[in-house]
């Protein structure tokens, strides 16, 4: 399983639509400072199913809705190669999307079809995909890791092993 | 339970010393403070660079402290190697030498699994198979994608 | 203690106005949860890039942060300016763009206050009136006096 | 008051004896990962008094003691500016000793001779220097200064006011 395709709108500083395809190899995101690079990893935590707000950098979750447009809402969808069928939905790619609207309710589509958040997560969680995973290094974050006491990181064993 | 607690954890101290010698001369290995009890004791992560010293992590440098973490990270991936890793600017207290080097071991990594990495260094965008590069203009960001020799212009 | 608290707070936000658009297009400030009361409430950083709209300092990027928070640590000491400044790698987070204009502010800033800058960016080198090296053989530290011109092979 | 010059020995990677000879305006330091950067920036807190270890990035005095070599002991000696007479000694140049041996016993110098240790705090007090201040920012505190909540930040104002 791979990252194939990500697409915002209304999500954080990504007001209009944007798509970005990604190959299967090594990508590379650069910009200057606050243009939304981070704001690209909050968006596929979002699209998996992050439901906290300080992972996503924020104080509450309608902070992600960008602010000062007219849509209120944020869409953002992942799609994700499934060649292998290592998530258990019958289709060689799988398209999760994820909407929040400013009253705060939230809908999942799955391949378009509306979906409930816990068939989403029970689905990811067969492929070993979860949006706070070890594999996922939000910026400075890599300084809490170094800087773990040995019985911390005891604890961090015990819960992956 | 403290057996299979041994048995993963001498897993993942062999994928880590296998990590980190990919990337920088040098060795990192995990130890128990109590081997005979091992929960009652924490885990001390190791790292040796070049012909110094082995020396805890906490009492290494900030660039030093990187590396080893990264390759920690990796090591310890429950289902390893993850299917996709997502970096954000983890070489930002590298020095050339080292990005350079985490640039080449994230290039021979990238064939087995896929990676996403946020970078301002023009080290570690030249290796990439494809470059993103994020624009701001009046608060709206946008991304278009990057030819390698366009980026050196613009990270200028 | 409230009118003193009142008075200084004023002061350290007016120099922090000052500083921060030395340092970059924009503005930077500090307001009072709690005007009427204040030490009931905390103190908000308030940053503003360009012709973005103005954010608190934890909703701000990683790059954005650094800046602010580098005006932020002037504007608050407590001898105003201080003797001398030491400073380890404070744009490790910084693009090429922002390293230089905090360079060229550090340099204007290093006529009234000595700085002692630790960094691994050409950019801020360059700005530099003296440049040390730091090497390490075999776990042994040197230092030795570099010319600008080396700087930029040795960095390579 | 600036900092004139510095000079190391026996103080973490600085076995043998180093001098910085700092010029008044815009110094700067760089190097490899690991060559002993920060260090420098510790023996500067460690002459003006720190007796924090944690802020001198190590678990125990004495494991600022330089490992692997014969001498035992770390010496470091920090020479500031008194031209305005700041600090209140009599003389132009103030140099300040301090010596941590082995078995944890101190000694701390004035130009040369001996003095405790409240007399050099009361020294640079009277100066407004100290180990700790604010404008001695380490590596990767910036990230700690910017996500200050709201509230933290008022108690290091209350405390600076
Ligand atoms: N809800 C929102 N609406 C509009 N803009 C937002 C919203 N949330 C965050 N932003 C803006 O997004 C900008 C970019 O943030 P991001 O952290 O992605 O930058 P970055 O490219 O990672 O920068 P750096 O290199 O400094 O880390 C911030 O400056 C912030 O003002
Ligand atoms: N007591 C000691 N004896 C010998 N070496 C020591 C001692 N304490 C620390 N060191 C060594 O000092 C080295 C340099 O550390 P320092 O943090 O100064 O590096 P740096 O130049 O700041 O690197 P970076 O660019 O990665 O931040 C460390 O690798 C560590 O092994
Ligand atoms: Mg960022
Ligand atoms: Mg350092």
């Amino acid at each position: 399983v791979y990252i194939l395709k990500l697409e915002l709108k209304g999500f954080k500083s990504f007001r209009d639509h944007t798509t970005l395809e990604f190959t299967k190899g090594f990508n590379a995101i650069t910009g200057k400072n606050g243009s939304g690079k981070s704001n690209i990893l909050d968006a596929i935590r979002f699209a998996l199913g992050s439901n906290s707000p300080k992972s996503l950098r924020e104080s509450r979750m309608s902070r992600l809705i960008n602010e000062g447009s007219r849509n209120k809402f944020a869409r953002v969808s992942i799609t994700l190669s499934n060649e292998n069928g290592s998530i258990p939905v019958n289709s060689e790619k799988v398209t999760i999307t994820r909407e929040l609207m400013e009253d705060g309710t939230q809908r999942y589509f799955l391949n378009g079809k509306r979906i409930t958040k816990n068939a989403i997560e029970d689905l990811l969680a067969a492929a070993s995909i979860s949006s706070d995973g070890l594999n996922i290094v939000p910026q400075g974050s890599l300084n809490t890791i170094a800087d773990m006491s040995p019985s911390d990181r005891m604890q961090l064993l015990q819960e992956i092993i | 339970k403290k057996e299979a607690f041994i048995k993963s954890f001498e897993q993942i101290d062999k994928r880590l010393r296998e990590i980190f010698k990919q990337i920088v001369d040098g060795n990192a290995w995990l130890e128990l403070e109590n081997p005979d009890n091992p929960f009652d004791g924490g885990v001390f992560l190791i790292g040796q660079f070049g012909d110094k010293q082995p020396r805890e992590s906490a009492s290494l440098s900030g660039g030093e402290k990187a590396v080893l973490s990264v390759a920690f990270l990796m090591a310890i991936q429950s289902s390893y190697p993850a299917n996709f890793y997502i970096f954000d600017e983890i070489d930002a207290n590298l020095d050339a030498e080292k990005a350079e080097k985490l640039g080449n071991f994230l290039k021979k990594w990238s064939m087995s699994s896929q990676i996403i990495l946020i970078s301002l260094k023009d080290t570690m965008l030249s290796k990439a198979d494809k470059v993103f590069g994020v624009y701001e203009r009046e608060g709206v960001s946008q991304v278009i994608p990057l030819e390698m020799s366009k980026v050196s212009n613009e990270q200028q």
